[in-house]
């Protein structure tokens, strides 16, 4: 079962429980799901009219980090750790995951330098070893480790919750699609037709040496 | 639909990456 | 000869009441089943071969007990006894598994633990022998050497529903998903064993280590497409040198597919589908993911 179909039911619980919780009990409730480990996705629960209320309130922080959880990565929590509520291991544990995630959306091989910077690990050991425990085998990620050129090659990747602005440019990337599509299916017509005609042409034209020789033959 | 998007969004990381014209050749 | 017949059961009796098994053992294969004196029937001389066998097994002693388990071979074809083909054939299981063909061992178990009676003859089958059996099926799978039958055998057990409420079963999951199973595991696993799994081989490594580094080897090998032998030793818990060796005869008795460069001291995996064919995998993941997207907007009636 991939990780989306797992995550769907405890994103229903999460968003009921959510509408109906008071705003002190809402903080909870952001370090429970944020500390979930088979959840990886915030948007639903972000979206609940009760957490938009945390706005301006003490509780605001929590809302904040929700938000955090659903767009962010690790580096924006540390560069944001000032006015964010301090971390639990977990809660580290699976910004980090979400991290790997938004890397692998812009690239499909990700170099262990650039890695080990993002998710904050200091030798190769340690990042491979979360690659493998926290990544792969968890199911959000599927790739491949290479040593020699220090780089994880992704061959899969769960998706994030989409940030604003992000929509049109999946829709521009589908529209490249179908239009490669598009065009990979002509080219391949005309290959065929170019095949038929030159399997024509050399049948005309063995045939035509056959007759010939047939000719030479007769008249010897 | 948010996990549509989802699921969207990790689709679109799987499709070919390169545009140039060799790889048009090689893909087909 | 046949007051000495009775006097040596009434001996393997009070013998086998003091837990001295062998020497019961002993006392009973002095029993002459081939006399041409007397003519014994079938079903006496398979009783007394298996109840041999069973008591040398007592005493882990696979050697003496082959012999007798040999020798029934030759009657259990056609012996309409059940209660005595099923002491047989877990007699069998246990001696394969003492001498470390595990695989076979598991084959075996794993046909006992599927016996759906529950009453044979005089003798009642209970859920816990069963379940004992099924669980030897997944302990000697995990032991065997690594390899394409290993994994068949694996497929079956994961997919068995029954061994799901086993208590190795998160070992059987691990294994099955060909995922690298780290120090505690293996040593919460070990505790489970028994000693003759637990044996020192000729180099110095345990059945148990073999095992788990040839499994973690292969784990490994779905993971990266190169590794280092340093790092591979750390992955694996074992010295470079000691890694490179297994990792080389693993390739040699091709069962793992790879390369190794000793100037680099680097291991290349190699897929075992060829290039071409992983692209069309790519393309049919990528169809498949295309039409499970359709299938959801479908089902929200998008």
């Amino acid at each position: 079962m991939d990780i989306e179909q797992r995550q769907t039911e405890i994103i229903d619980h999460f968003v009921k429980q959510a509408e109906v919780m008071e705003a002190a009990s809402l903080s909870a409730l952001v370090l429970e799901a944020t500390s979930h480990p088979s959840l990886f996705a915030f948007s639903e629960i972000l979206s609940s009219p009760n957490v938009h209320k945390l706005e301006g309130t003490r509780y605001s922080s929590s809302r904040d980090l929700l938000r955090l959880f659903a767009y962010g990565t690790w580096n924006d929590y540390r560069s944001n750790a000032g006015c964010l509520p301090a971390l639990l291991p977990d809660q580290v544990r699976k910004l980090k995951q979400l991290t790997v995630l938004t890397l692998a959306e812009t690239n499909k091989v990700l170099p262990y330098d650039q890695l080990m910077q993002e998710i904050d690990v200091s030798n190769v050991r340690e990042l491979e070893d979360f690659l493998i425990n926290e990544c792969m085998y968890v199911g959000i990620v599927r790739g491949k480790l290479d040593q020699l050129r220090r780089c994880f090659e992704v061959q899969f990747a769960a998706g994030r919750d989409l940030r604003p602005g992000q929509l049109n440019n999946m829709i521009q990337t589908l529209a490249n699609w179908v239009c490669t599509s598009d065009n990979l299916l002509q080219t391949i017509q005309e290959k065929i037709k170019w095949a038929d005609a030159m399997s024509e042409a050399y049948k005309k034209h063995r045939k035509e040496i056959e007759d010939r020789a047939e000719d030479v033959k007769k008249s010897l | 639909d948010n996990s549509l998007l989802r699921q969207v969004s990790s689709l679109l990381r799987r499709l070919p990456t390169m545009e140039s014209e060799k790889f048009q050749d090689d893909f087909l | 000869e046949e007051q000495v017949i009775v006097l040596r059961e009434k001996l393997a009796e009070m013998y086998e009441s003091e837990h001295q098994w062998s020497k019961a053992a002993q006392m009973l294969s002095g029993i002459d089943l081939d006399s041409g004196i007397r003519v014994l029937d079938e079903t006496y001389k398979l009783s007394k071969c298996v109840q041999i066998a069973r008591l040398y097994l007592e005493d882990d002693d696979a050697v003496n007990a082959e012999a007798f388990i040999n020798k029934a071979s030759f009657l259990v074809s056609n012996s309409p006894h059940e209660v005595l083909n099923l002491q047989y054939k877990v007699c069998y299981a246990r001696i394969l598994d003492l001498k470390r063909k595990f695989l076979e061992a598991a084959l075996r178990y794993y046909d006992i633990s599927q016996i759906e009676k529950r009453q044979i003859g005089d003798e009642e089958i209970n859920e816990d022998a069963l379940e004992q059996a099924l669980s030897a099926a997944v302990t000697c799978t995990i032991l065997a050497a690594a390899g394409p039958q290993r994994s068949r055998v694996l497929a079956n057990l994961y997919k068995d529903e029954r061994c799901s409420k086993l208590k190795i079963y998160p070992i059987l999951q691990k294994v099955y998903l060909e995922r690298i199973l780290r120090k505690p595991e293996i040593d919460a696993f070990a505790e489970e064993l028994k000693a003759h799994q637990k044996a020192l081989l000729p180099d110095n490594v345990t059945v148990l280590d073999r095992a788990m580094i040839e499994h973690n080897l292969l784990s490994a090998s779905k993971l990266y497409t190169n590794i280092s032998f340093e790092e591979l030793g750390t992955l694996l818990g074992i010295a470079p040198q000691k890694a490179e060796k297994i990792a080389s005869r693993m390739i040699y008795e091709d069962r793992m597919r790879g390369s190794i460069d000793q100037v680099e001291a680097v291991i290349h995996f190699e897929d075992d589908t060829e290039e071409l064919q992983l692209w069309d995998q790519q393309i049919v993941g990528l169809c498949q993911a295309l039409n499970d997207i359709l299938d959801s907007m479908t089902s929200k009636g998008v």
